[in-house]
């Protein structure tokens, strides 16, 4: 389940977008003790002025991405804005049954955007 | 089916190289396992607000509850269980030695052992002054025949688990997992009495996989 994306339309400043990875749905259901998935979440949204000044969710600007958006809003041709991306990610766990029968316990780091940033 | 595109290339990504290979045996699992997990996964299986607060960081690659680095867990059952006699012999008034096999063919070179936990279950007919655990090495289809001892451990009570840590006694701290490992292991009483037997043996296994861990970001001088 994905909050609609934008669709290449110019709207909405950079922000996570919410993204739920159901496992059920990637058919790992069978072997995948819990969780029965998690909130991945995305980017996406405009990095021009002024959402890439504040930073959208209190992450600090990059002076490289406001530099950017300044040139943008100066001369539009010359570069692009910068990119919605993920500014501060979060770990799972995944507890599931191998192939020998074993019950597994594996951690994965950066697998949930919880901030996103221009950069 | 093998699954196709996307989807092996999660697993690939997620470290778990092989097709899974569907509906797995019905089994429990183990409490230590599932308490590990929610001590772990801030999102557990519920969506919507988190249950650690936001910018509460864990160690990554780190078990805390278990106090040692590691990022995969494994409840490794026993598998000498099912073909283990039901009653121990009383034979020539010793206690009887079992044979605890564990399959450690999941494990990859890559991974690096921090903790092996040896969790043993027994049933005793009555109490005992206390009991002394010794393991050896069982190699295949050995019959008997004198062994070195590797670990050899005083219990006082049969009536919780008798845990024992295998890491620098039945292999070297800093080797990769054995495939597999077979121990010889007996549990005698102190004082006469009636023999316990064996109903539980499991093996809990931390390992490290630099490949999924990212270096600390160093914090700014």
């Amino acid at each position: 389940e994905a909050e609609p994306a934008l669709g290449g339309s110019p709207g909405g400043a950079c922000r996570t977008r919410r993204l739920y990875v159901s496992f059920r749905e990637v058919g790992w259901h069978r072997w995948v003790i819990a969780p029965r998935g998690f909130l991945a979440n995305y980017c996406q949204g405009q990095c021009s002025l002024p959402a890439t000044l504040s930073g959208p969710g209190g992450t600090p600007p990059l002076n490289h991405a406001v530099l950017r958006a300044l040139m943008h809003a100066a001369a539009p041709g010359a570069a692009g804005l910068p990119c919605c991306v993920p500014a501060r990610l979060s770990p799972i766990s995944v507890l599931f049954f191998d192939n020998s029968d074993n019950v597994v316990l594996r951690h994965y780091e950066d697998m949930v955007v919880d901030e996103c940033g221009c950069r | 089916p093998a699954p196709p595109g996307p989807a092996a290339a999660l697993l690939q990504a997620l470290g778990l190289p092989d097709v899974h290979r569907g509906a797995p045996k019905p089994r429990p699992v183990p409490p230590v396992m599932w308490r590990l997990f929610r001590h772990r996964d801030p999102q557990e299986a519920r969506v919507g607000p988190r249950r650690t607060p936001q910018g509460t960081t864990l160690r990554p690659c780190h078990v805390e509850e278990l106090g040692v680095a590691g990022n995969i867990v494994r409840h490794i059952p026993d598998r000498g269980a099912p073909t283990r006699p039901p009653e121990p012999a009383w034979a020539a008034g010793q206690c009887p030695e079992w044979t605890v096999v564990f399959d450690l063919s999941a494990v990859e070179a890559a991974e690096r052992p921090s903790r092996a936990r040896l969790e043993l279950r027994f049933a005793a007919a009555e109490t005992a002054a206390g009991w002394e655990l010794s393991l050896a090495r069982a190699a295949e289809g050995e019959a008997g025949g004198a062994r070195p001892v590797l670990l050899r451990q005083a219990v006082p009570t049969l009536g919780t688990p008798v845990r024992a840590e295998l890491l620098g006694a039945a292999w070297a701290r800093n080797a990769s997992a054995p495939r597999s490992l077979r121990l010889a292991l007996a549990l005698r009483p102190r004082a006469p009495a009636a023999c316990a037997r064996l109903a539980e043996a499991s093996l809990l296994l931390v390992t490290l996989d630099p490949r999924l861990c990212h270096p600390l970001a160093r914090p700014r001088r």
